[in-house]
């Protein structure tokens, strides 16, 4: 579904230069539940983000459903992104002038749903994360998980093939963080590709395969 | 050191009523580590913004170090917060155009402390944090849990009498978990009063006190 082939990202400031990651090679199959574990800074996000096309490799190539993704223009990634994948971005990235509603909605736009059609999607993902009597507040009006959630709901409207969550419980008391889980462990039993970030043992343990990076390097792998 | 008595906190929105804390009263001593949890949307971040000055209540009175906070003005509070409050933002809240070193930099310029000793200081915390290399980067140029830490580096570096932390763990591994952990133990044991807003149990287990909101109320306390 989703494969990497010595994929490194190098930031360069002035004379400085940072590997975020450095000769990844990864491959993740169609249906797997792989989590991603490592140190602050060690390269998750920026492996996540590489794998939800929204960033390029320096160096190196990115398969999605066998496409090379750097054959791709921004127009036509864009298009991939919204059709296939979902992403919960760790810092939320919620449109602050939007409702939570709104926010929800916004991918459905994109994808071309009719408005019936979006109402009915938003509304259940409203309630499947407790946000209902939420839904008119924008992110300024929502507290951190609410927030939180909000960008899970967003990153679920499409029905994507392949969920990317970062550290998508990081806000959430127990609770929550078990309903946000056990939604992800459900897609998954129904074929979706789902890859987490976390820091959490709990959320590690629904894995099916769990890799560890440190300094923008795959180090350690853990199969079930 | 701060005592809220009936502190009430409503949210207007067109013809709805969010009552984000709802009577609150509730004394914390000089030299306290208090916890206090509760699930998401319950008004612990609105407890922490008020305890911190932040944020005025709707109803009720806060006194800081025996002082009714509603007879200052503004520019007061904003005095009284600089110099004795230290906040860590549930998201940080880093000014996105000033460097790591700028951002923690930032509330000792305010304090008149002069240039020598606010490099001192800001150097230390970066050491103190494991942000050394990280020094010149702006927000967007780091991770999650480096933002988090240099939020956290801010928080400190007035040396102020009462630290409030809003899930400052979230976004942190466990090594880095534990960094922020002992950091407040130990500037609690010299006699700073703190306060932190956690999911975390093992976060939680380190306070003094732990006490449990629910609907903007406290509904439980526990004393260790
Ligand atoms: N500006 C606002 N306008 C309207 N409602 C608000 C506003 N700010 C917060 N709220 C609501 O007040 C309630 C308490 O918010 P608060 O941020 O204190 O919760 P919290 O306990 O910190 O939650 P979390 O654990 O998710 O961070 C929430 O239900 C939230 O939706
Ligand atoms: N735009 C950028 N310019 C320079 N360095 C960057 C940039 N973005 C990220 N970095 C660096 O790349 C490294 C990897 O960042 P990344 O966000 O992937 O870490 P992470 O594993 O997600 O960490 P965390 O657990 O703290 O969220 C970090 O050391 C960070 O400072
Ligand atoms: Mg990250
Ligand atoms: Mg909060």
């Amino acid at each position: 579904m989703i494969k990497l082939e010595e994929v490194t990202k190098v930031y360069r400031m002035g004379m400085e230069e940072v590997r975020a990651l450095d000769g990844v090679t990864l491959w993740v199959d169609e249906g797997e539940m792989l989590v991603i574990m490592g140190p602050s800074g060690s390269g998750k996000s920026t492996l996540l983000h590489i794998m939800g096309c929204l960033d390029r490799p320096t160096e190196g190539k990115v398969f999605i459903d066998g496409e090379d993704i750097s054959r791709l223009n921004d127009a036509q990634l864009a298009r991939l992104r919204n059709s296939t994948i979902g992403f919960v971005f760790q810092q939320f990235n919620l449109l602050p002038r939007m409702t939570a509603f709104g926010n929800i909605e916004l991918p459905l736009i994109y994808a071309g749903i009719p408005r019936k059609e979006r109402i009915r999607r938003v509304k259940t993902l409203l309630k499947r994360f407790e946000l209902e009597d939420r839904a008119r507040h924008r992110p300024g009006q929502l507290s951190g998980g609410q927030q939180q959630r909000v960008a899970i709901a967003r990153a679920l409207a499409n029905e994507p093939k392949i969920i990317l969550a970062d550290e998508p419980t990081g806000n959430l008391d127990t609770a929550s963080g078990k309903t946000v889980i056990e939604n992800l462990v459900k897609l998954n039993k129904e074929g979706i590709t789902v890859i987490v970030v976390t820091h959490d043992p709990e959320v590690a343990s629904i894995g099916h395969r769990i890799i560890y990076l440190r300094d923008g390097k795959i180090v350690g792998e853990e199969v079930k």
